[in-house]
């Protein structure tokens, strides 16, 4: 029993670790604890791999997905390809709160969201703009594409399918997502 | 991409992810973070864990889900973690990945696929004993 409470998280993410913890020893529930951590890591961008301004996409943009999940009841909330909304775990709470859904997506979870009272903000920031200017003039390199045409190795799109399916060695594509990026 | 395991006094479990997935994502790719199972699951009855990495591979095996009904049989949580790890390096040697796992009674542990430039993984664990937030590491394996 004395290794209760708990709370644990991926990486060193020292700050939302503390949210957490200070969440659960004011007497918030373990729901609170989850929702405050991550909120933190959110509004620190934890490693540019959490919140606004991080990991832009092939238009530029910054989205996020995030999911709360309640192991008493195993009801969930989450939000996916999230746009112009900064606290995406308060939005998946709000989810489970106000809807009989588990997961929405895109522009339509940003409706929700604002509905809920979220602010509406532009998530892109210097430092994701930045990202994705050196990457347009890398020739949009690395990308997720495969059997496209034009060759997605050497250019940016738009692409087009291929008939010809070329096999890819796993290595090569598996090593994109390494520890600077990552889900 | 955060995971968060949160487990209270009384054994109630909750868990969590936020992420904004991976650089140069083709428009309306989705990672496995909100995907229950996925990015993490929570049962008050068994454990919770939480993933992060290649959401693309990882979402194929709900590694979350798997971890905690490892734990529901009584496996220690590292050794679930382990297993999961285990059970996506098989089809795919070089994934970059890590999980975290918790049982019920407050033990805990991690694992994660050993690559070039990533051989240990971070995490942070506050409980009575650690008083603090403290941050732990594990060899990947």
């Amino acid at each position: 029993a004395s290794q209760l409470p708990l709370a644990i998280n991926t990486w060193a993410f020292r700050r939302a670790a503390e949210a957490a913890w200070s969440t659960l020893q004011a007497g918030g529930s373990e729901m609170d604890a989850v929702e405050k951590g991550c909120g933190q890591c959110e509004i620190d961008q934890c490693d540019g791999s959490v919140g606004y301004g991080g990991s832009p996409d092939e238009h530029g943009e910054t989205t996020l997905d995030a999911m709360i999940m309640d192991g008493n009841t195993m009801q969930v909330g989450a939000v996916a390809d999230l746009r112009r909304i900064k606290n995406a775990i308060g939005v998946a709470r709000k989810v489970i709160e106000h809807t009989r859904h588990t997961l929405l997506v895109g522009e339509s979870a940003s409706m929700f969201a604002e509905s809920m009272g979220f602010p509406c903000e532009d998530l892109t920031t210097q430092s994701s703009l930045s990202i994705y200017l050196k990457w347009l003039n890398r020739s949009c390199q690395p990308n997720f594409w495969k059997n496209v045409t034009p060759d997605a190795s050497k250019s940016c799109g738009p692409y087009k399918q291929t008939a010809k399916f070329n096999k890819e060695e796993q290595t090569v594509w598996e090593r994109r997502i390494q520890i600077s990026n990552h889900d | 991409t955060i995971g968060m395991i949160v487990i209270g006094q009384t054994g109630s479990i909750a868990a969590g992810t936020s992420t904004n997935g991976a650089n140069h994502k083709i428009q309306g790719r989705v990672g496995d973070s909100p995907i229950a199972g996925a990015g993490a699951y929570a049962d008050s009855t068994a454990g919770g864990a939480a993933a992060t990495g290649d959401g693309d591979i990882m979402m194929r095996f709900l590694p979350s889900y798997q971890a905690v009904e490892y734990m529901r049989t009584g496996m220690d949580p590292t050794v679930a973690c382990q297993k999961v790890i285990s059970r996506i390096q098989k089809y795919h040697p070089y994934f970059f990945g890590a999980v975290i796992c918790a049982n019920m009674s407050g033990s805990y542990g991690a694992a994660c696929n050993k690559l070039p430039g990533f051989t240990q993984f971070h995490f942070m664990v506050s409980n009575p004993t650690l008083r603090q937030p403290s941050e732990q590491i594990v060899d990947c394996i």
